[in-house]
């Protein structure tokens, strides 16, 4: 079973054109395991971007050193994981 | 009993699929399921027909759970479900609409994915399939319809989440579907449910193009996007696959604008980040009562303005 331990969910905020060839960039890196919860790169909507945790600090480097402002959305997915999988047994039990 | 049936919380395939056949049996002279083919991994796919009789009316069709990590949207489709079969002879606007119309609605359309998501990884959105030459598997099923097919807002790398696969409905998850609208023929409607980001959205989006009928389903959406922020206020966009979003080809209901179903909208429904297809189960019910409010006005729609 994957387990997503150290995860984000990055919310960027696109404001330049600059911002999208960044962006263009670090989705062509395969190698970083990056997830896009929200596709397509405009300045009117914000894009999210799940992180797995090995490639945390590469990734925020990388838009810190291209001026892409962003905010970290969630903080650790497997959390919600497991909050979400516990609630998922106690409704099984009220249901029996 | 339908009665005793959790809708506030998430379910696996099989609880799905019981309480379908629940559904069927309290409803017999209402709801049909349709078994359309087999996924990838040999699971049955079922569609559930809402209908009054008459041969070949004219219908509407809903999709859910394409996309297997957005939860939500199955489980919305099963309070949807359970909410048409219990308004039909109460509510006059449901029993009219089924007085005149067919309802198509299917809960998990992809439930190879649906059941991966449950097993081994939460996160997975493609099908299942296998790829000769890649490690990698599975198609984005949303970018494998005929639709502009290959373009841009696609992948070609079988390793990504939103690759168009080798060919236009190679993914037998799609082509079942392919093969029943088509055989069908008399589709007036075609609504696919996706979530996060909540948007209500119209074709096309493999090109930036409007389409003839833009200024009528912007209308439309927008006005059944008024019925569905009346309930919580949350907040929804309108437009084009392509200005809204991204481009993105092969998607489904540019596929079926492309064959005449003019009524062709795709829902995003919640949340806008802090969640994403994490949604804690307290939200569904609330997001299948707003969502029920939306697509209602867009059946109504269908209804009276025949084409």
């Amino acid at each position: 079973k994957e387990l997503f331990n150290g995860d984000q969910v990055l919310r960027i905020h696109v404001e330049s054109e600059d911002h999208i060839q960044a962006l263009k960039e670090l989705e062509e890196d395969v190698d970083s395991g990056l997830d896009f919860w929200t596709h397509g790169f405009s300045t009117e909507r914000p894009i999210d971007i799940r992180v797995p945790h090995s490639s945390l600090s590469a990734v925020k480097d990388f838009l810190k050193k291209n001026n892409v402002p962003f905010n970290v959305m969630i903080n650790n997915v497997q959390e919600l994981l497991d909050r979400e999988k516990s609630e998922m047994v106690s409704n099984a039990k009220m249901e029996r | 009993s339908t009665k005793s049936f959790n809708f506030a919380a998430y379910h696996d395939l099989e609880t799905i699929y019981s309480f379908m056949d629940t559904l069927v049996a309290s409803h017999p002279n209402l709801i049909t399921k349709v078994h359309i083919g087999n996924s990838y991994e040999n699971r049955p796919m079922y569609a559930l027909k809402f209908s009054t009789g008459g041969v070949n009316r004219p219908a509407i069709w809903v999709d859910a759970g394409i996309h297997s990590r957005e939860w939500v949207t199955q489980a919305s489709a099963v309070w949807i479900a359970n909410k048409i079969a219990s308004n039909y002879g109460v509510d006059p606007s449901v029993t009219s609409l089924l007085g005149q119309m067919d309802i198509y609605l299917m809960i998990v359309t992809n439930p190879d994915g649906y059941v991966f998501t449950h097993t081994n990884n939460r996160m997975w959105r493609k099908t299942r399939s296998v790829k000769s030459g890649s490690s990698c598997r599975g198609v984005d099923p949303n970018r494998n319809w005929d639709a502009g097919f290959g373009g841009p807002g696609a992948s070609k790398d079988p390793c990504s989440d939103s690759y168009h696969g080798p060919y236009a409905h190679s993914e037998v998850e799609v082509k079942n579907v392919v093969d029943l609208i088509m055989g069908h023929g008399n589709f007036k409607s075609f609504i696919s449910v996706h979530s996060y980001s909540q948007l209500l959205m119209y074709p096309y989006g493999y090109t930036c193009t409007d389409i003839p009928d833009m200024s009528e389903l912007h209308s439309v959406g927008t006005a059944a996007i008024k019925e569905l922020t009346s309930l919580y206020n949350t907040r929804y966009q309108v437009g084009s696959i392509c200005k809204i979003i991204y481009q993105a080809s092969g998607g489904s209901i540019d596929w079926t604008y492309d064959i005449g179903i003019k009524y062709s909208f795709a829902f995003e429904l919640r949340d806008t980040g802090f969640y994403g297809f994490l949604l804690p189960a307290n939200q569904i019910i609330p997001t299948a009562e707003e969502t029920w409010l939306g697509l209602k006005y867009i059946m109504e729609y269908v209804r009276n303005h025949p084409y």
